[in-house]
């Protein structure tokens, strides 16, 4: 559940 | 990690339930407006990269957040105003967006538009609570619905923290986000006395009313 850059948490 | 996943089913039951109570009982007394637009504004700011999220869970429960949540402002503003009574729902709101506003411009990551709205949404959802919790003080009590829609929302970030703990010691490039952790841990705080009342109450199946 990785993502660039941006949050990777809701 | 499964702190994590529990926190967001947590979410998602606290929004299933609240409009299970509102549909069930055609009713939303006792349920904060100003809160509801709160959320819907702290899912918007939030989600503004929703179109690029690249994990399919994240971007499910996106969708589902948005989704529910203008269809329970639906339900409140049109299909059941009568039973909206704004005379309780009095908390000033433009406290919480000054607040939410004056960190998320005073301390984003990075001044672009996606980050400086992300962290006003992070600060906004720490507090954007209080006017359900004001509510819950001036009527003195809640339906065991909405005791349960406020605990299972206090839950999901408070599921966040070991979930930050967790990532902390397993993923070595974990960078600690000390925006979401800070937000996150002063939004559990501001449900302490809820919770305890909760705890107390209406585990022992009692109806949840404030000593």
């Amino acid at each position: 559940k990785k993502e660039e850059g941006g949050h990777d948490e809701l | 990690n499964i702190f994590r996943v529990l926190g967001d089913f947590s979410h998602l039951a606290s929004i299933f339930i609240l409009l299970h109570k509102i549909q069930q009982l055609k009713s939303c007394s006792g349920i904060s407006f100003k809160s509801q637009v709160l959320y819907m504004l702290v899912y918007i700011t939030r989600y503004l990269d929703l179109p690029w999220t690249s994990s399919p869970y994240n971007f499910i429960f996106k969708v589902l957040f948005i989704s529910s949540e203008l269809y329970i402002i639906y339900l409140m503003a049109r299909a059941y105003k009568p039973t909206n009574d704004p005379n309780l729902d009095t908390f000033h709101v433009e406290f919480l967006l000054g607040f939410a506003g004056l960190l998320a411009l005073l301390f984003p990551y990075k001044y672009t538009i996606l980050e400086v709205f992300w962290a006003f949404s992070i600060w906004l959802e720490s507090v954007a609570i209080l006017p359900q919790l004001f509510m819950l003080q001036r009527t003195g009590e809640a339906e065991a619905m909405t005791a349960h829609y406020i605990a299972a929302l206090g839950m999901y970030r408070a599921l966040y923290i070991p979930n930050w703990i967790y990532r902390y010691f397993s993923e070595p490039t974990h960078k600690v986000d000390t925006i979401a952790v800070t937000a996150g841990i002063l939004q559990t705080i501001l449900y302490s006395d809820f919770f305890w009342i909760y705890y107390t109450k209406v585990m022992r199946g009692e109806k949840f009313k404030l000593p």
